[in-house]
């Protein structure tokens, strides 16, 4: 079964997504449920793209994918 | 593919290119030839053309940079982010940047650096990242033979797309990544390895783990780097938690991504005589640590306790097996052995010596 992220697999995550899916950097705490839903809607374009099971949510086979080496250029458009 | 947004392509067909700097990792003529290889890719399937020169500005400029460099795009050291490009434009349009830091090779140690250069340049003419895992515009890095290296098919049709095709007399075709649910598919082998089943099919493994419904499809080589491509039969070792693939009259074992010490080795030290060439399928029982090779008509066992084949073999896969002739693959699941011939597999009770039923090869897919 998928394991609960720990801290720095989100700090990864979060750092993955602004790079390559336009995650935009948390500019105030205000808008911390906001940005949550943010990454869960850039976690699932990640995971469409990557044929992983599109879930939203950070689970081992996604940090995975995230860990391997690739091309510093975005996969989205925007 | 995908192209970048906007459609961004080059207005001339004959662009330059200039190496600004070589990473000290390779010789600068094999960084050179790395690079001419990988422009020789994409001039070979569009009415492109890539002169060298060494001063001035060219229109795609190529360089090993290191951490900030100056473009918003910083490097953060080794493995992540191997190198970017800048979609077709004047300035730093087309430019290719390799991060410094990676170690740089002309072979499948470290990164090969033509496969990258090749990927960037994709970008330099106008392409964005595709989905398609079989093809060089994926975004993430796998090795893959360079030596007979085709550019797939899904680049070829996502750059003629930009650019026409090309003006040779024969259009250049290239490898296409396999459909999960292509009723015509067959496999060269099958075999489990901790709990998951692994389907083999030229470039292609496909991953499937018995409680989750997708299934994934990879390249070999992102698994194991050295492996060539058309593995022919695999199994694995269970006691020894270790991975057999078999090609031709070679055979590697592999503990995890990690190739045994001394492999590969001949079939013919497994206990073969000189006549066979290849293995066609095997698996392995975990119960009795009997192993099955099949080959043509007829089947060896191989006793993994003594390391030695059993006596009174080979014999034919139709006295034991049924009438299923050749076997393209075959492994154990849940106690039945599963022996795939082209489209269909049978799956068989080696208890009652029997043939449950006949399955299309794709079922474990859920297609």
């Amino acid at each position: 079964a998928p394991l609960a992220p720990e801290v720095d697999t989100m700090m990864l995550a979060e750092g993955y997504l602004r790079n390559f899916y336009g995650l935009e950097t948390e500019l105030h705490p205000s808008f911390k449920r906001k940005i949550t839903d943010s990454v869960s809607e850039k976690l699932k374009k990640m995971q469409s793209f990557f044929g992983l099971k599109v879930t939203g949510k950070l689970n081992n086979e996604t940090v995975e994918m995230m860990k391997q080496p690739r091309c510093g250029v975005p996969d989205i458009g925007e | 593919y995908v192209l970048i947004d906007g459609n961004p392509k080059w207005p001339r067909n004959d662009l330059t290119y200039r190496i600004i700097n070589r990473t000290p990792d390779m010789r600068p003529a094999d960084v050179d030839e790395a690079i001419k290889q990988a422009f020789e890719v994409w001039s070979n399937v569009v009415p492109l053309t890539f002169r060298k020169i060494e001063d001035g500005a060219a229109d795609i400029m190529m360089s090993f940079q290191f951490r900030d460099h100056g473009d918003g795009y910083p490097f953060y050291g080794p493995h992540g982010t191997l190198a970017h490009a800048f979609q077709p434009g004047p300035r730093i349009g087309g430019d290719v940047h390799f991060d410094e830091e990676e170690t740089w090779t002309k072979n499948s140690k470290g990164y090969n650096l033509f496969i990258v250069a090749a990927h960037e340049l994709g970008h330099s003419l106008g392409l964005a990242h595709s989905p398609d895992p079989g093809s060089l515009m994926y975004p993430n890095y796998a090795y893959r033979d360079t030596k007979e290296f085709h550019l797939p098919q899904d680049d070829i049709n996502g750059i003629q797309a930009i650019y026409g095709q090309s003006l040779q007399p024969v259009q250049p075709t290239g490898p296409s990544t396999p459909r999960t649910c292509d009723p015509n598919l067959s496999f060269d082998a099958v075999a489990t390895l901790r709990g998951e089943m692994l389907f083999f099919k030229g470039r292609y493994l496909w991953r499937k783990h018995p409680q989750i419904r997708e299934t994934e499809i990879n390249l070999i080589s992102q698994f194991w780097p050295t492996l060539p491509a058309g593995i022919q039969a695999a199994y694995e070792d269970v006691e020894k938690d270790q991975f057999v693939l078999f090609k031709e009259d070679k055979f590697w074992v592999f503990k995890e991504s990690n190739v045994v010490h001394g492999y590969p080795k001949r079939i013919h030290q497994l206990g073969f005589p000189k006549t066979v060439k290849r293995i066609n399928a095997a698996f392995s029982d975990k119960n009795t640590r009997k192993t099955y090779f099949f080959v043509a008509n007829k089947y060896w066992r191989y006793d993994e306790n003594r390391q030695s084949m059993d006596e009174g073999y080979p014999r034919n896969i139709i006295s034991v097996f049924g009438k299923i002739g050749k076997v393209d693959a075959a492994f154990q699941h849940d106690g039945y052995i599963y022996l795939f011939h082209g489209r269909k597999q049978t799956q068989f009770d080696p208890n009652t010596k029997q043939v449950v039923r006949v399955l299309k090869s794709t079922s474990w897919f859920g297609c």
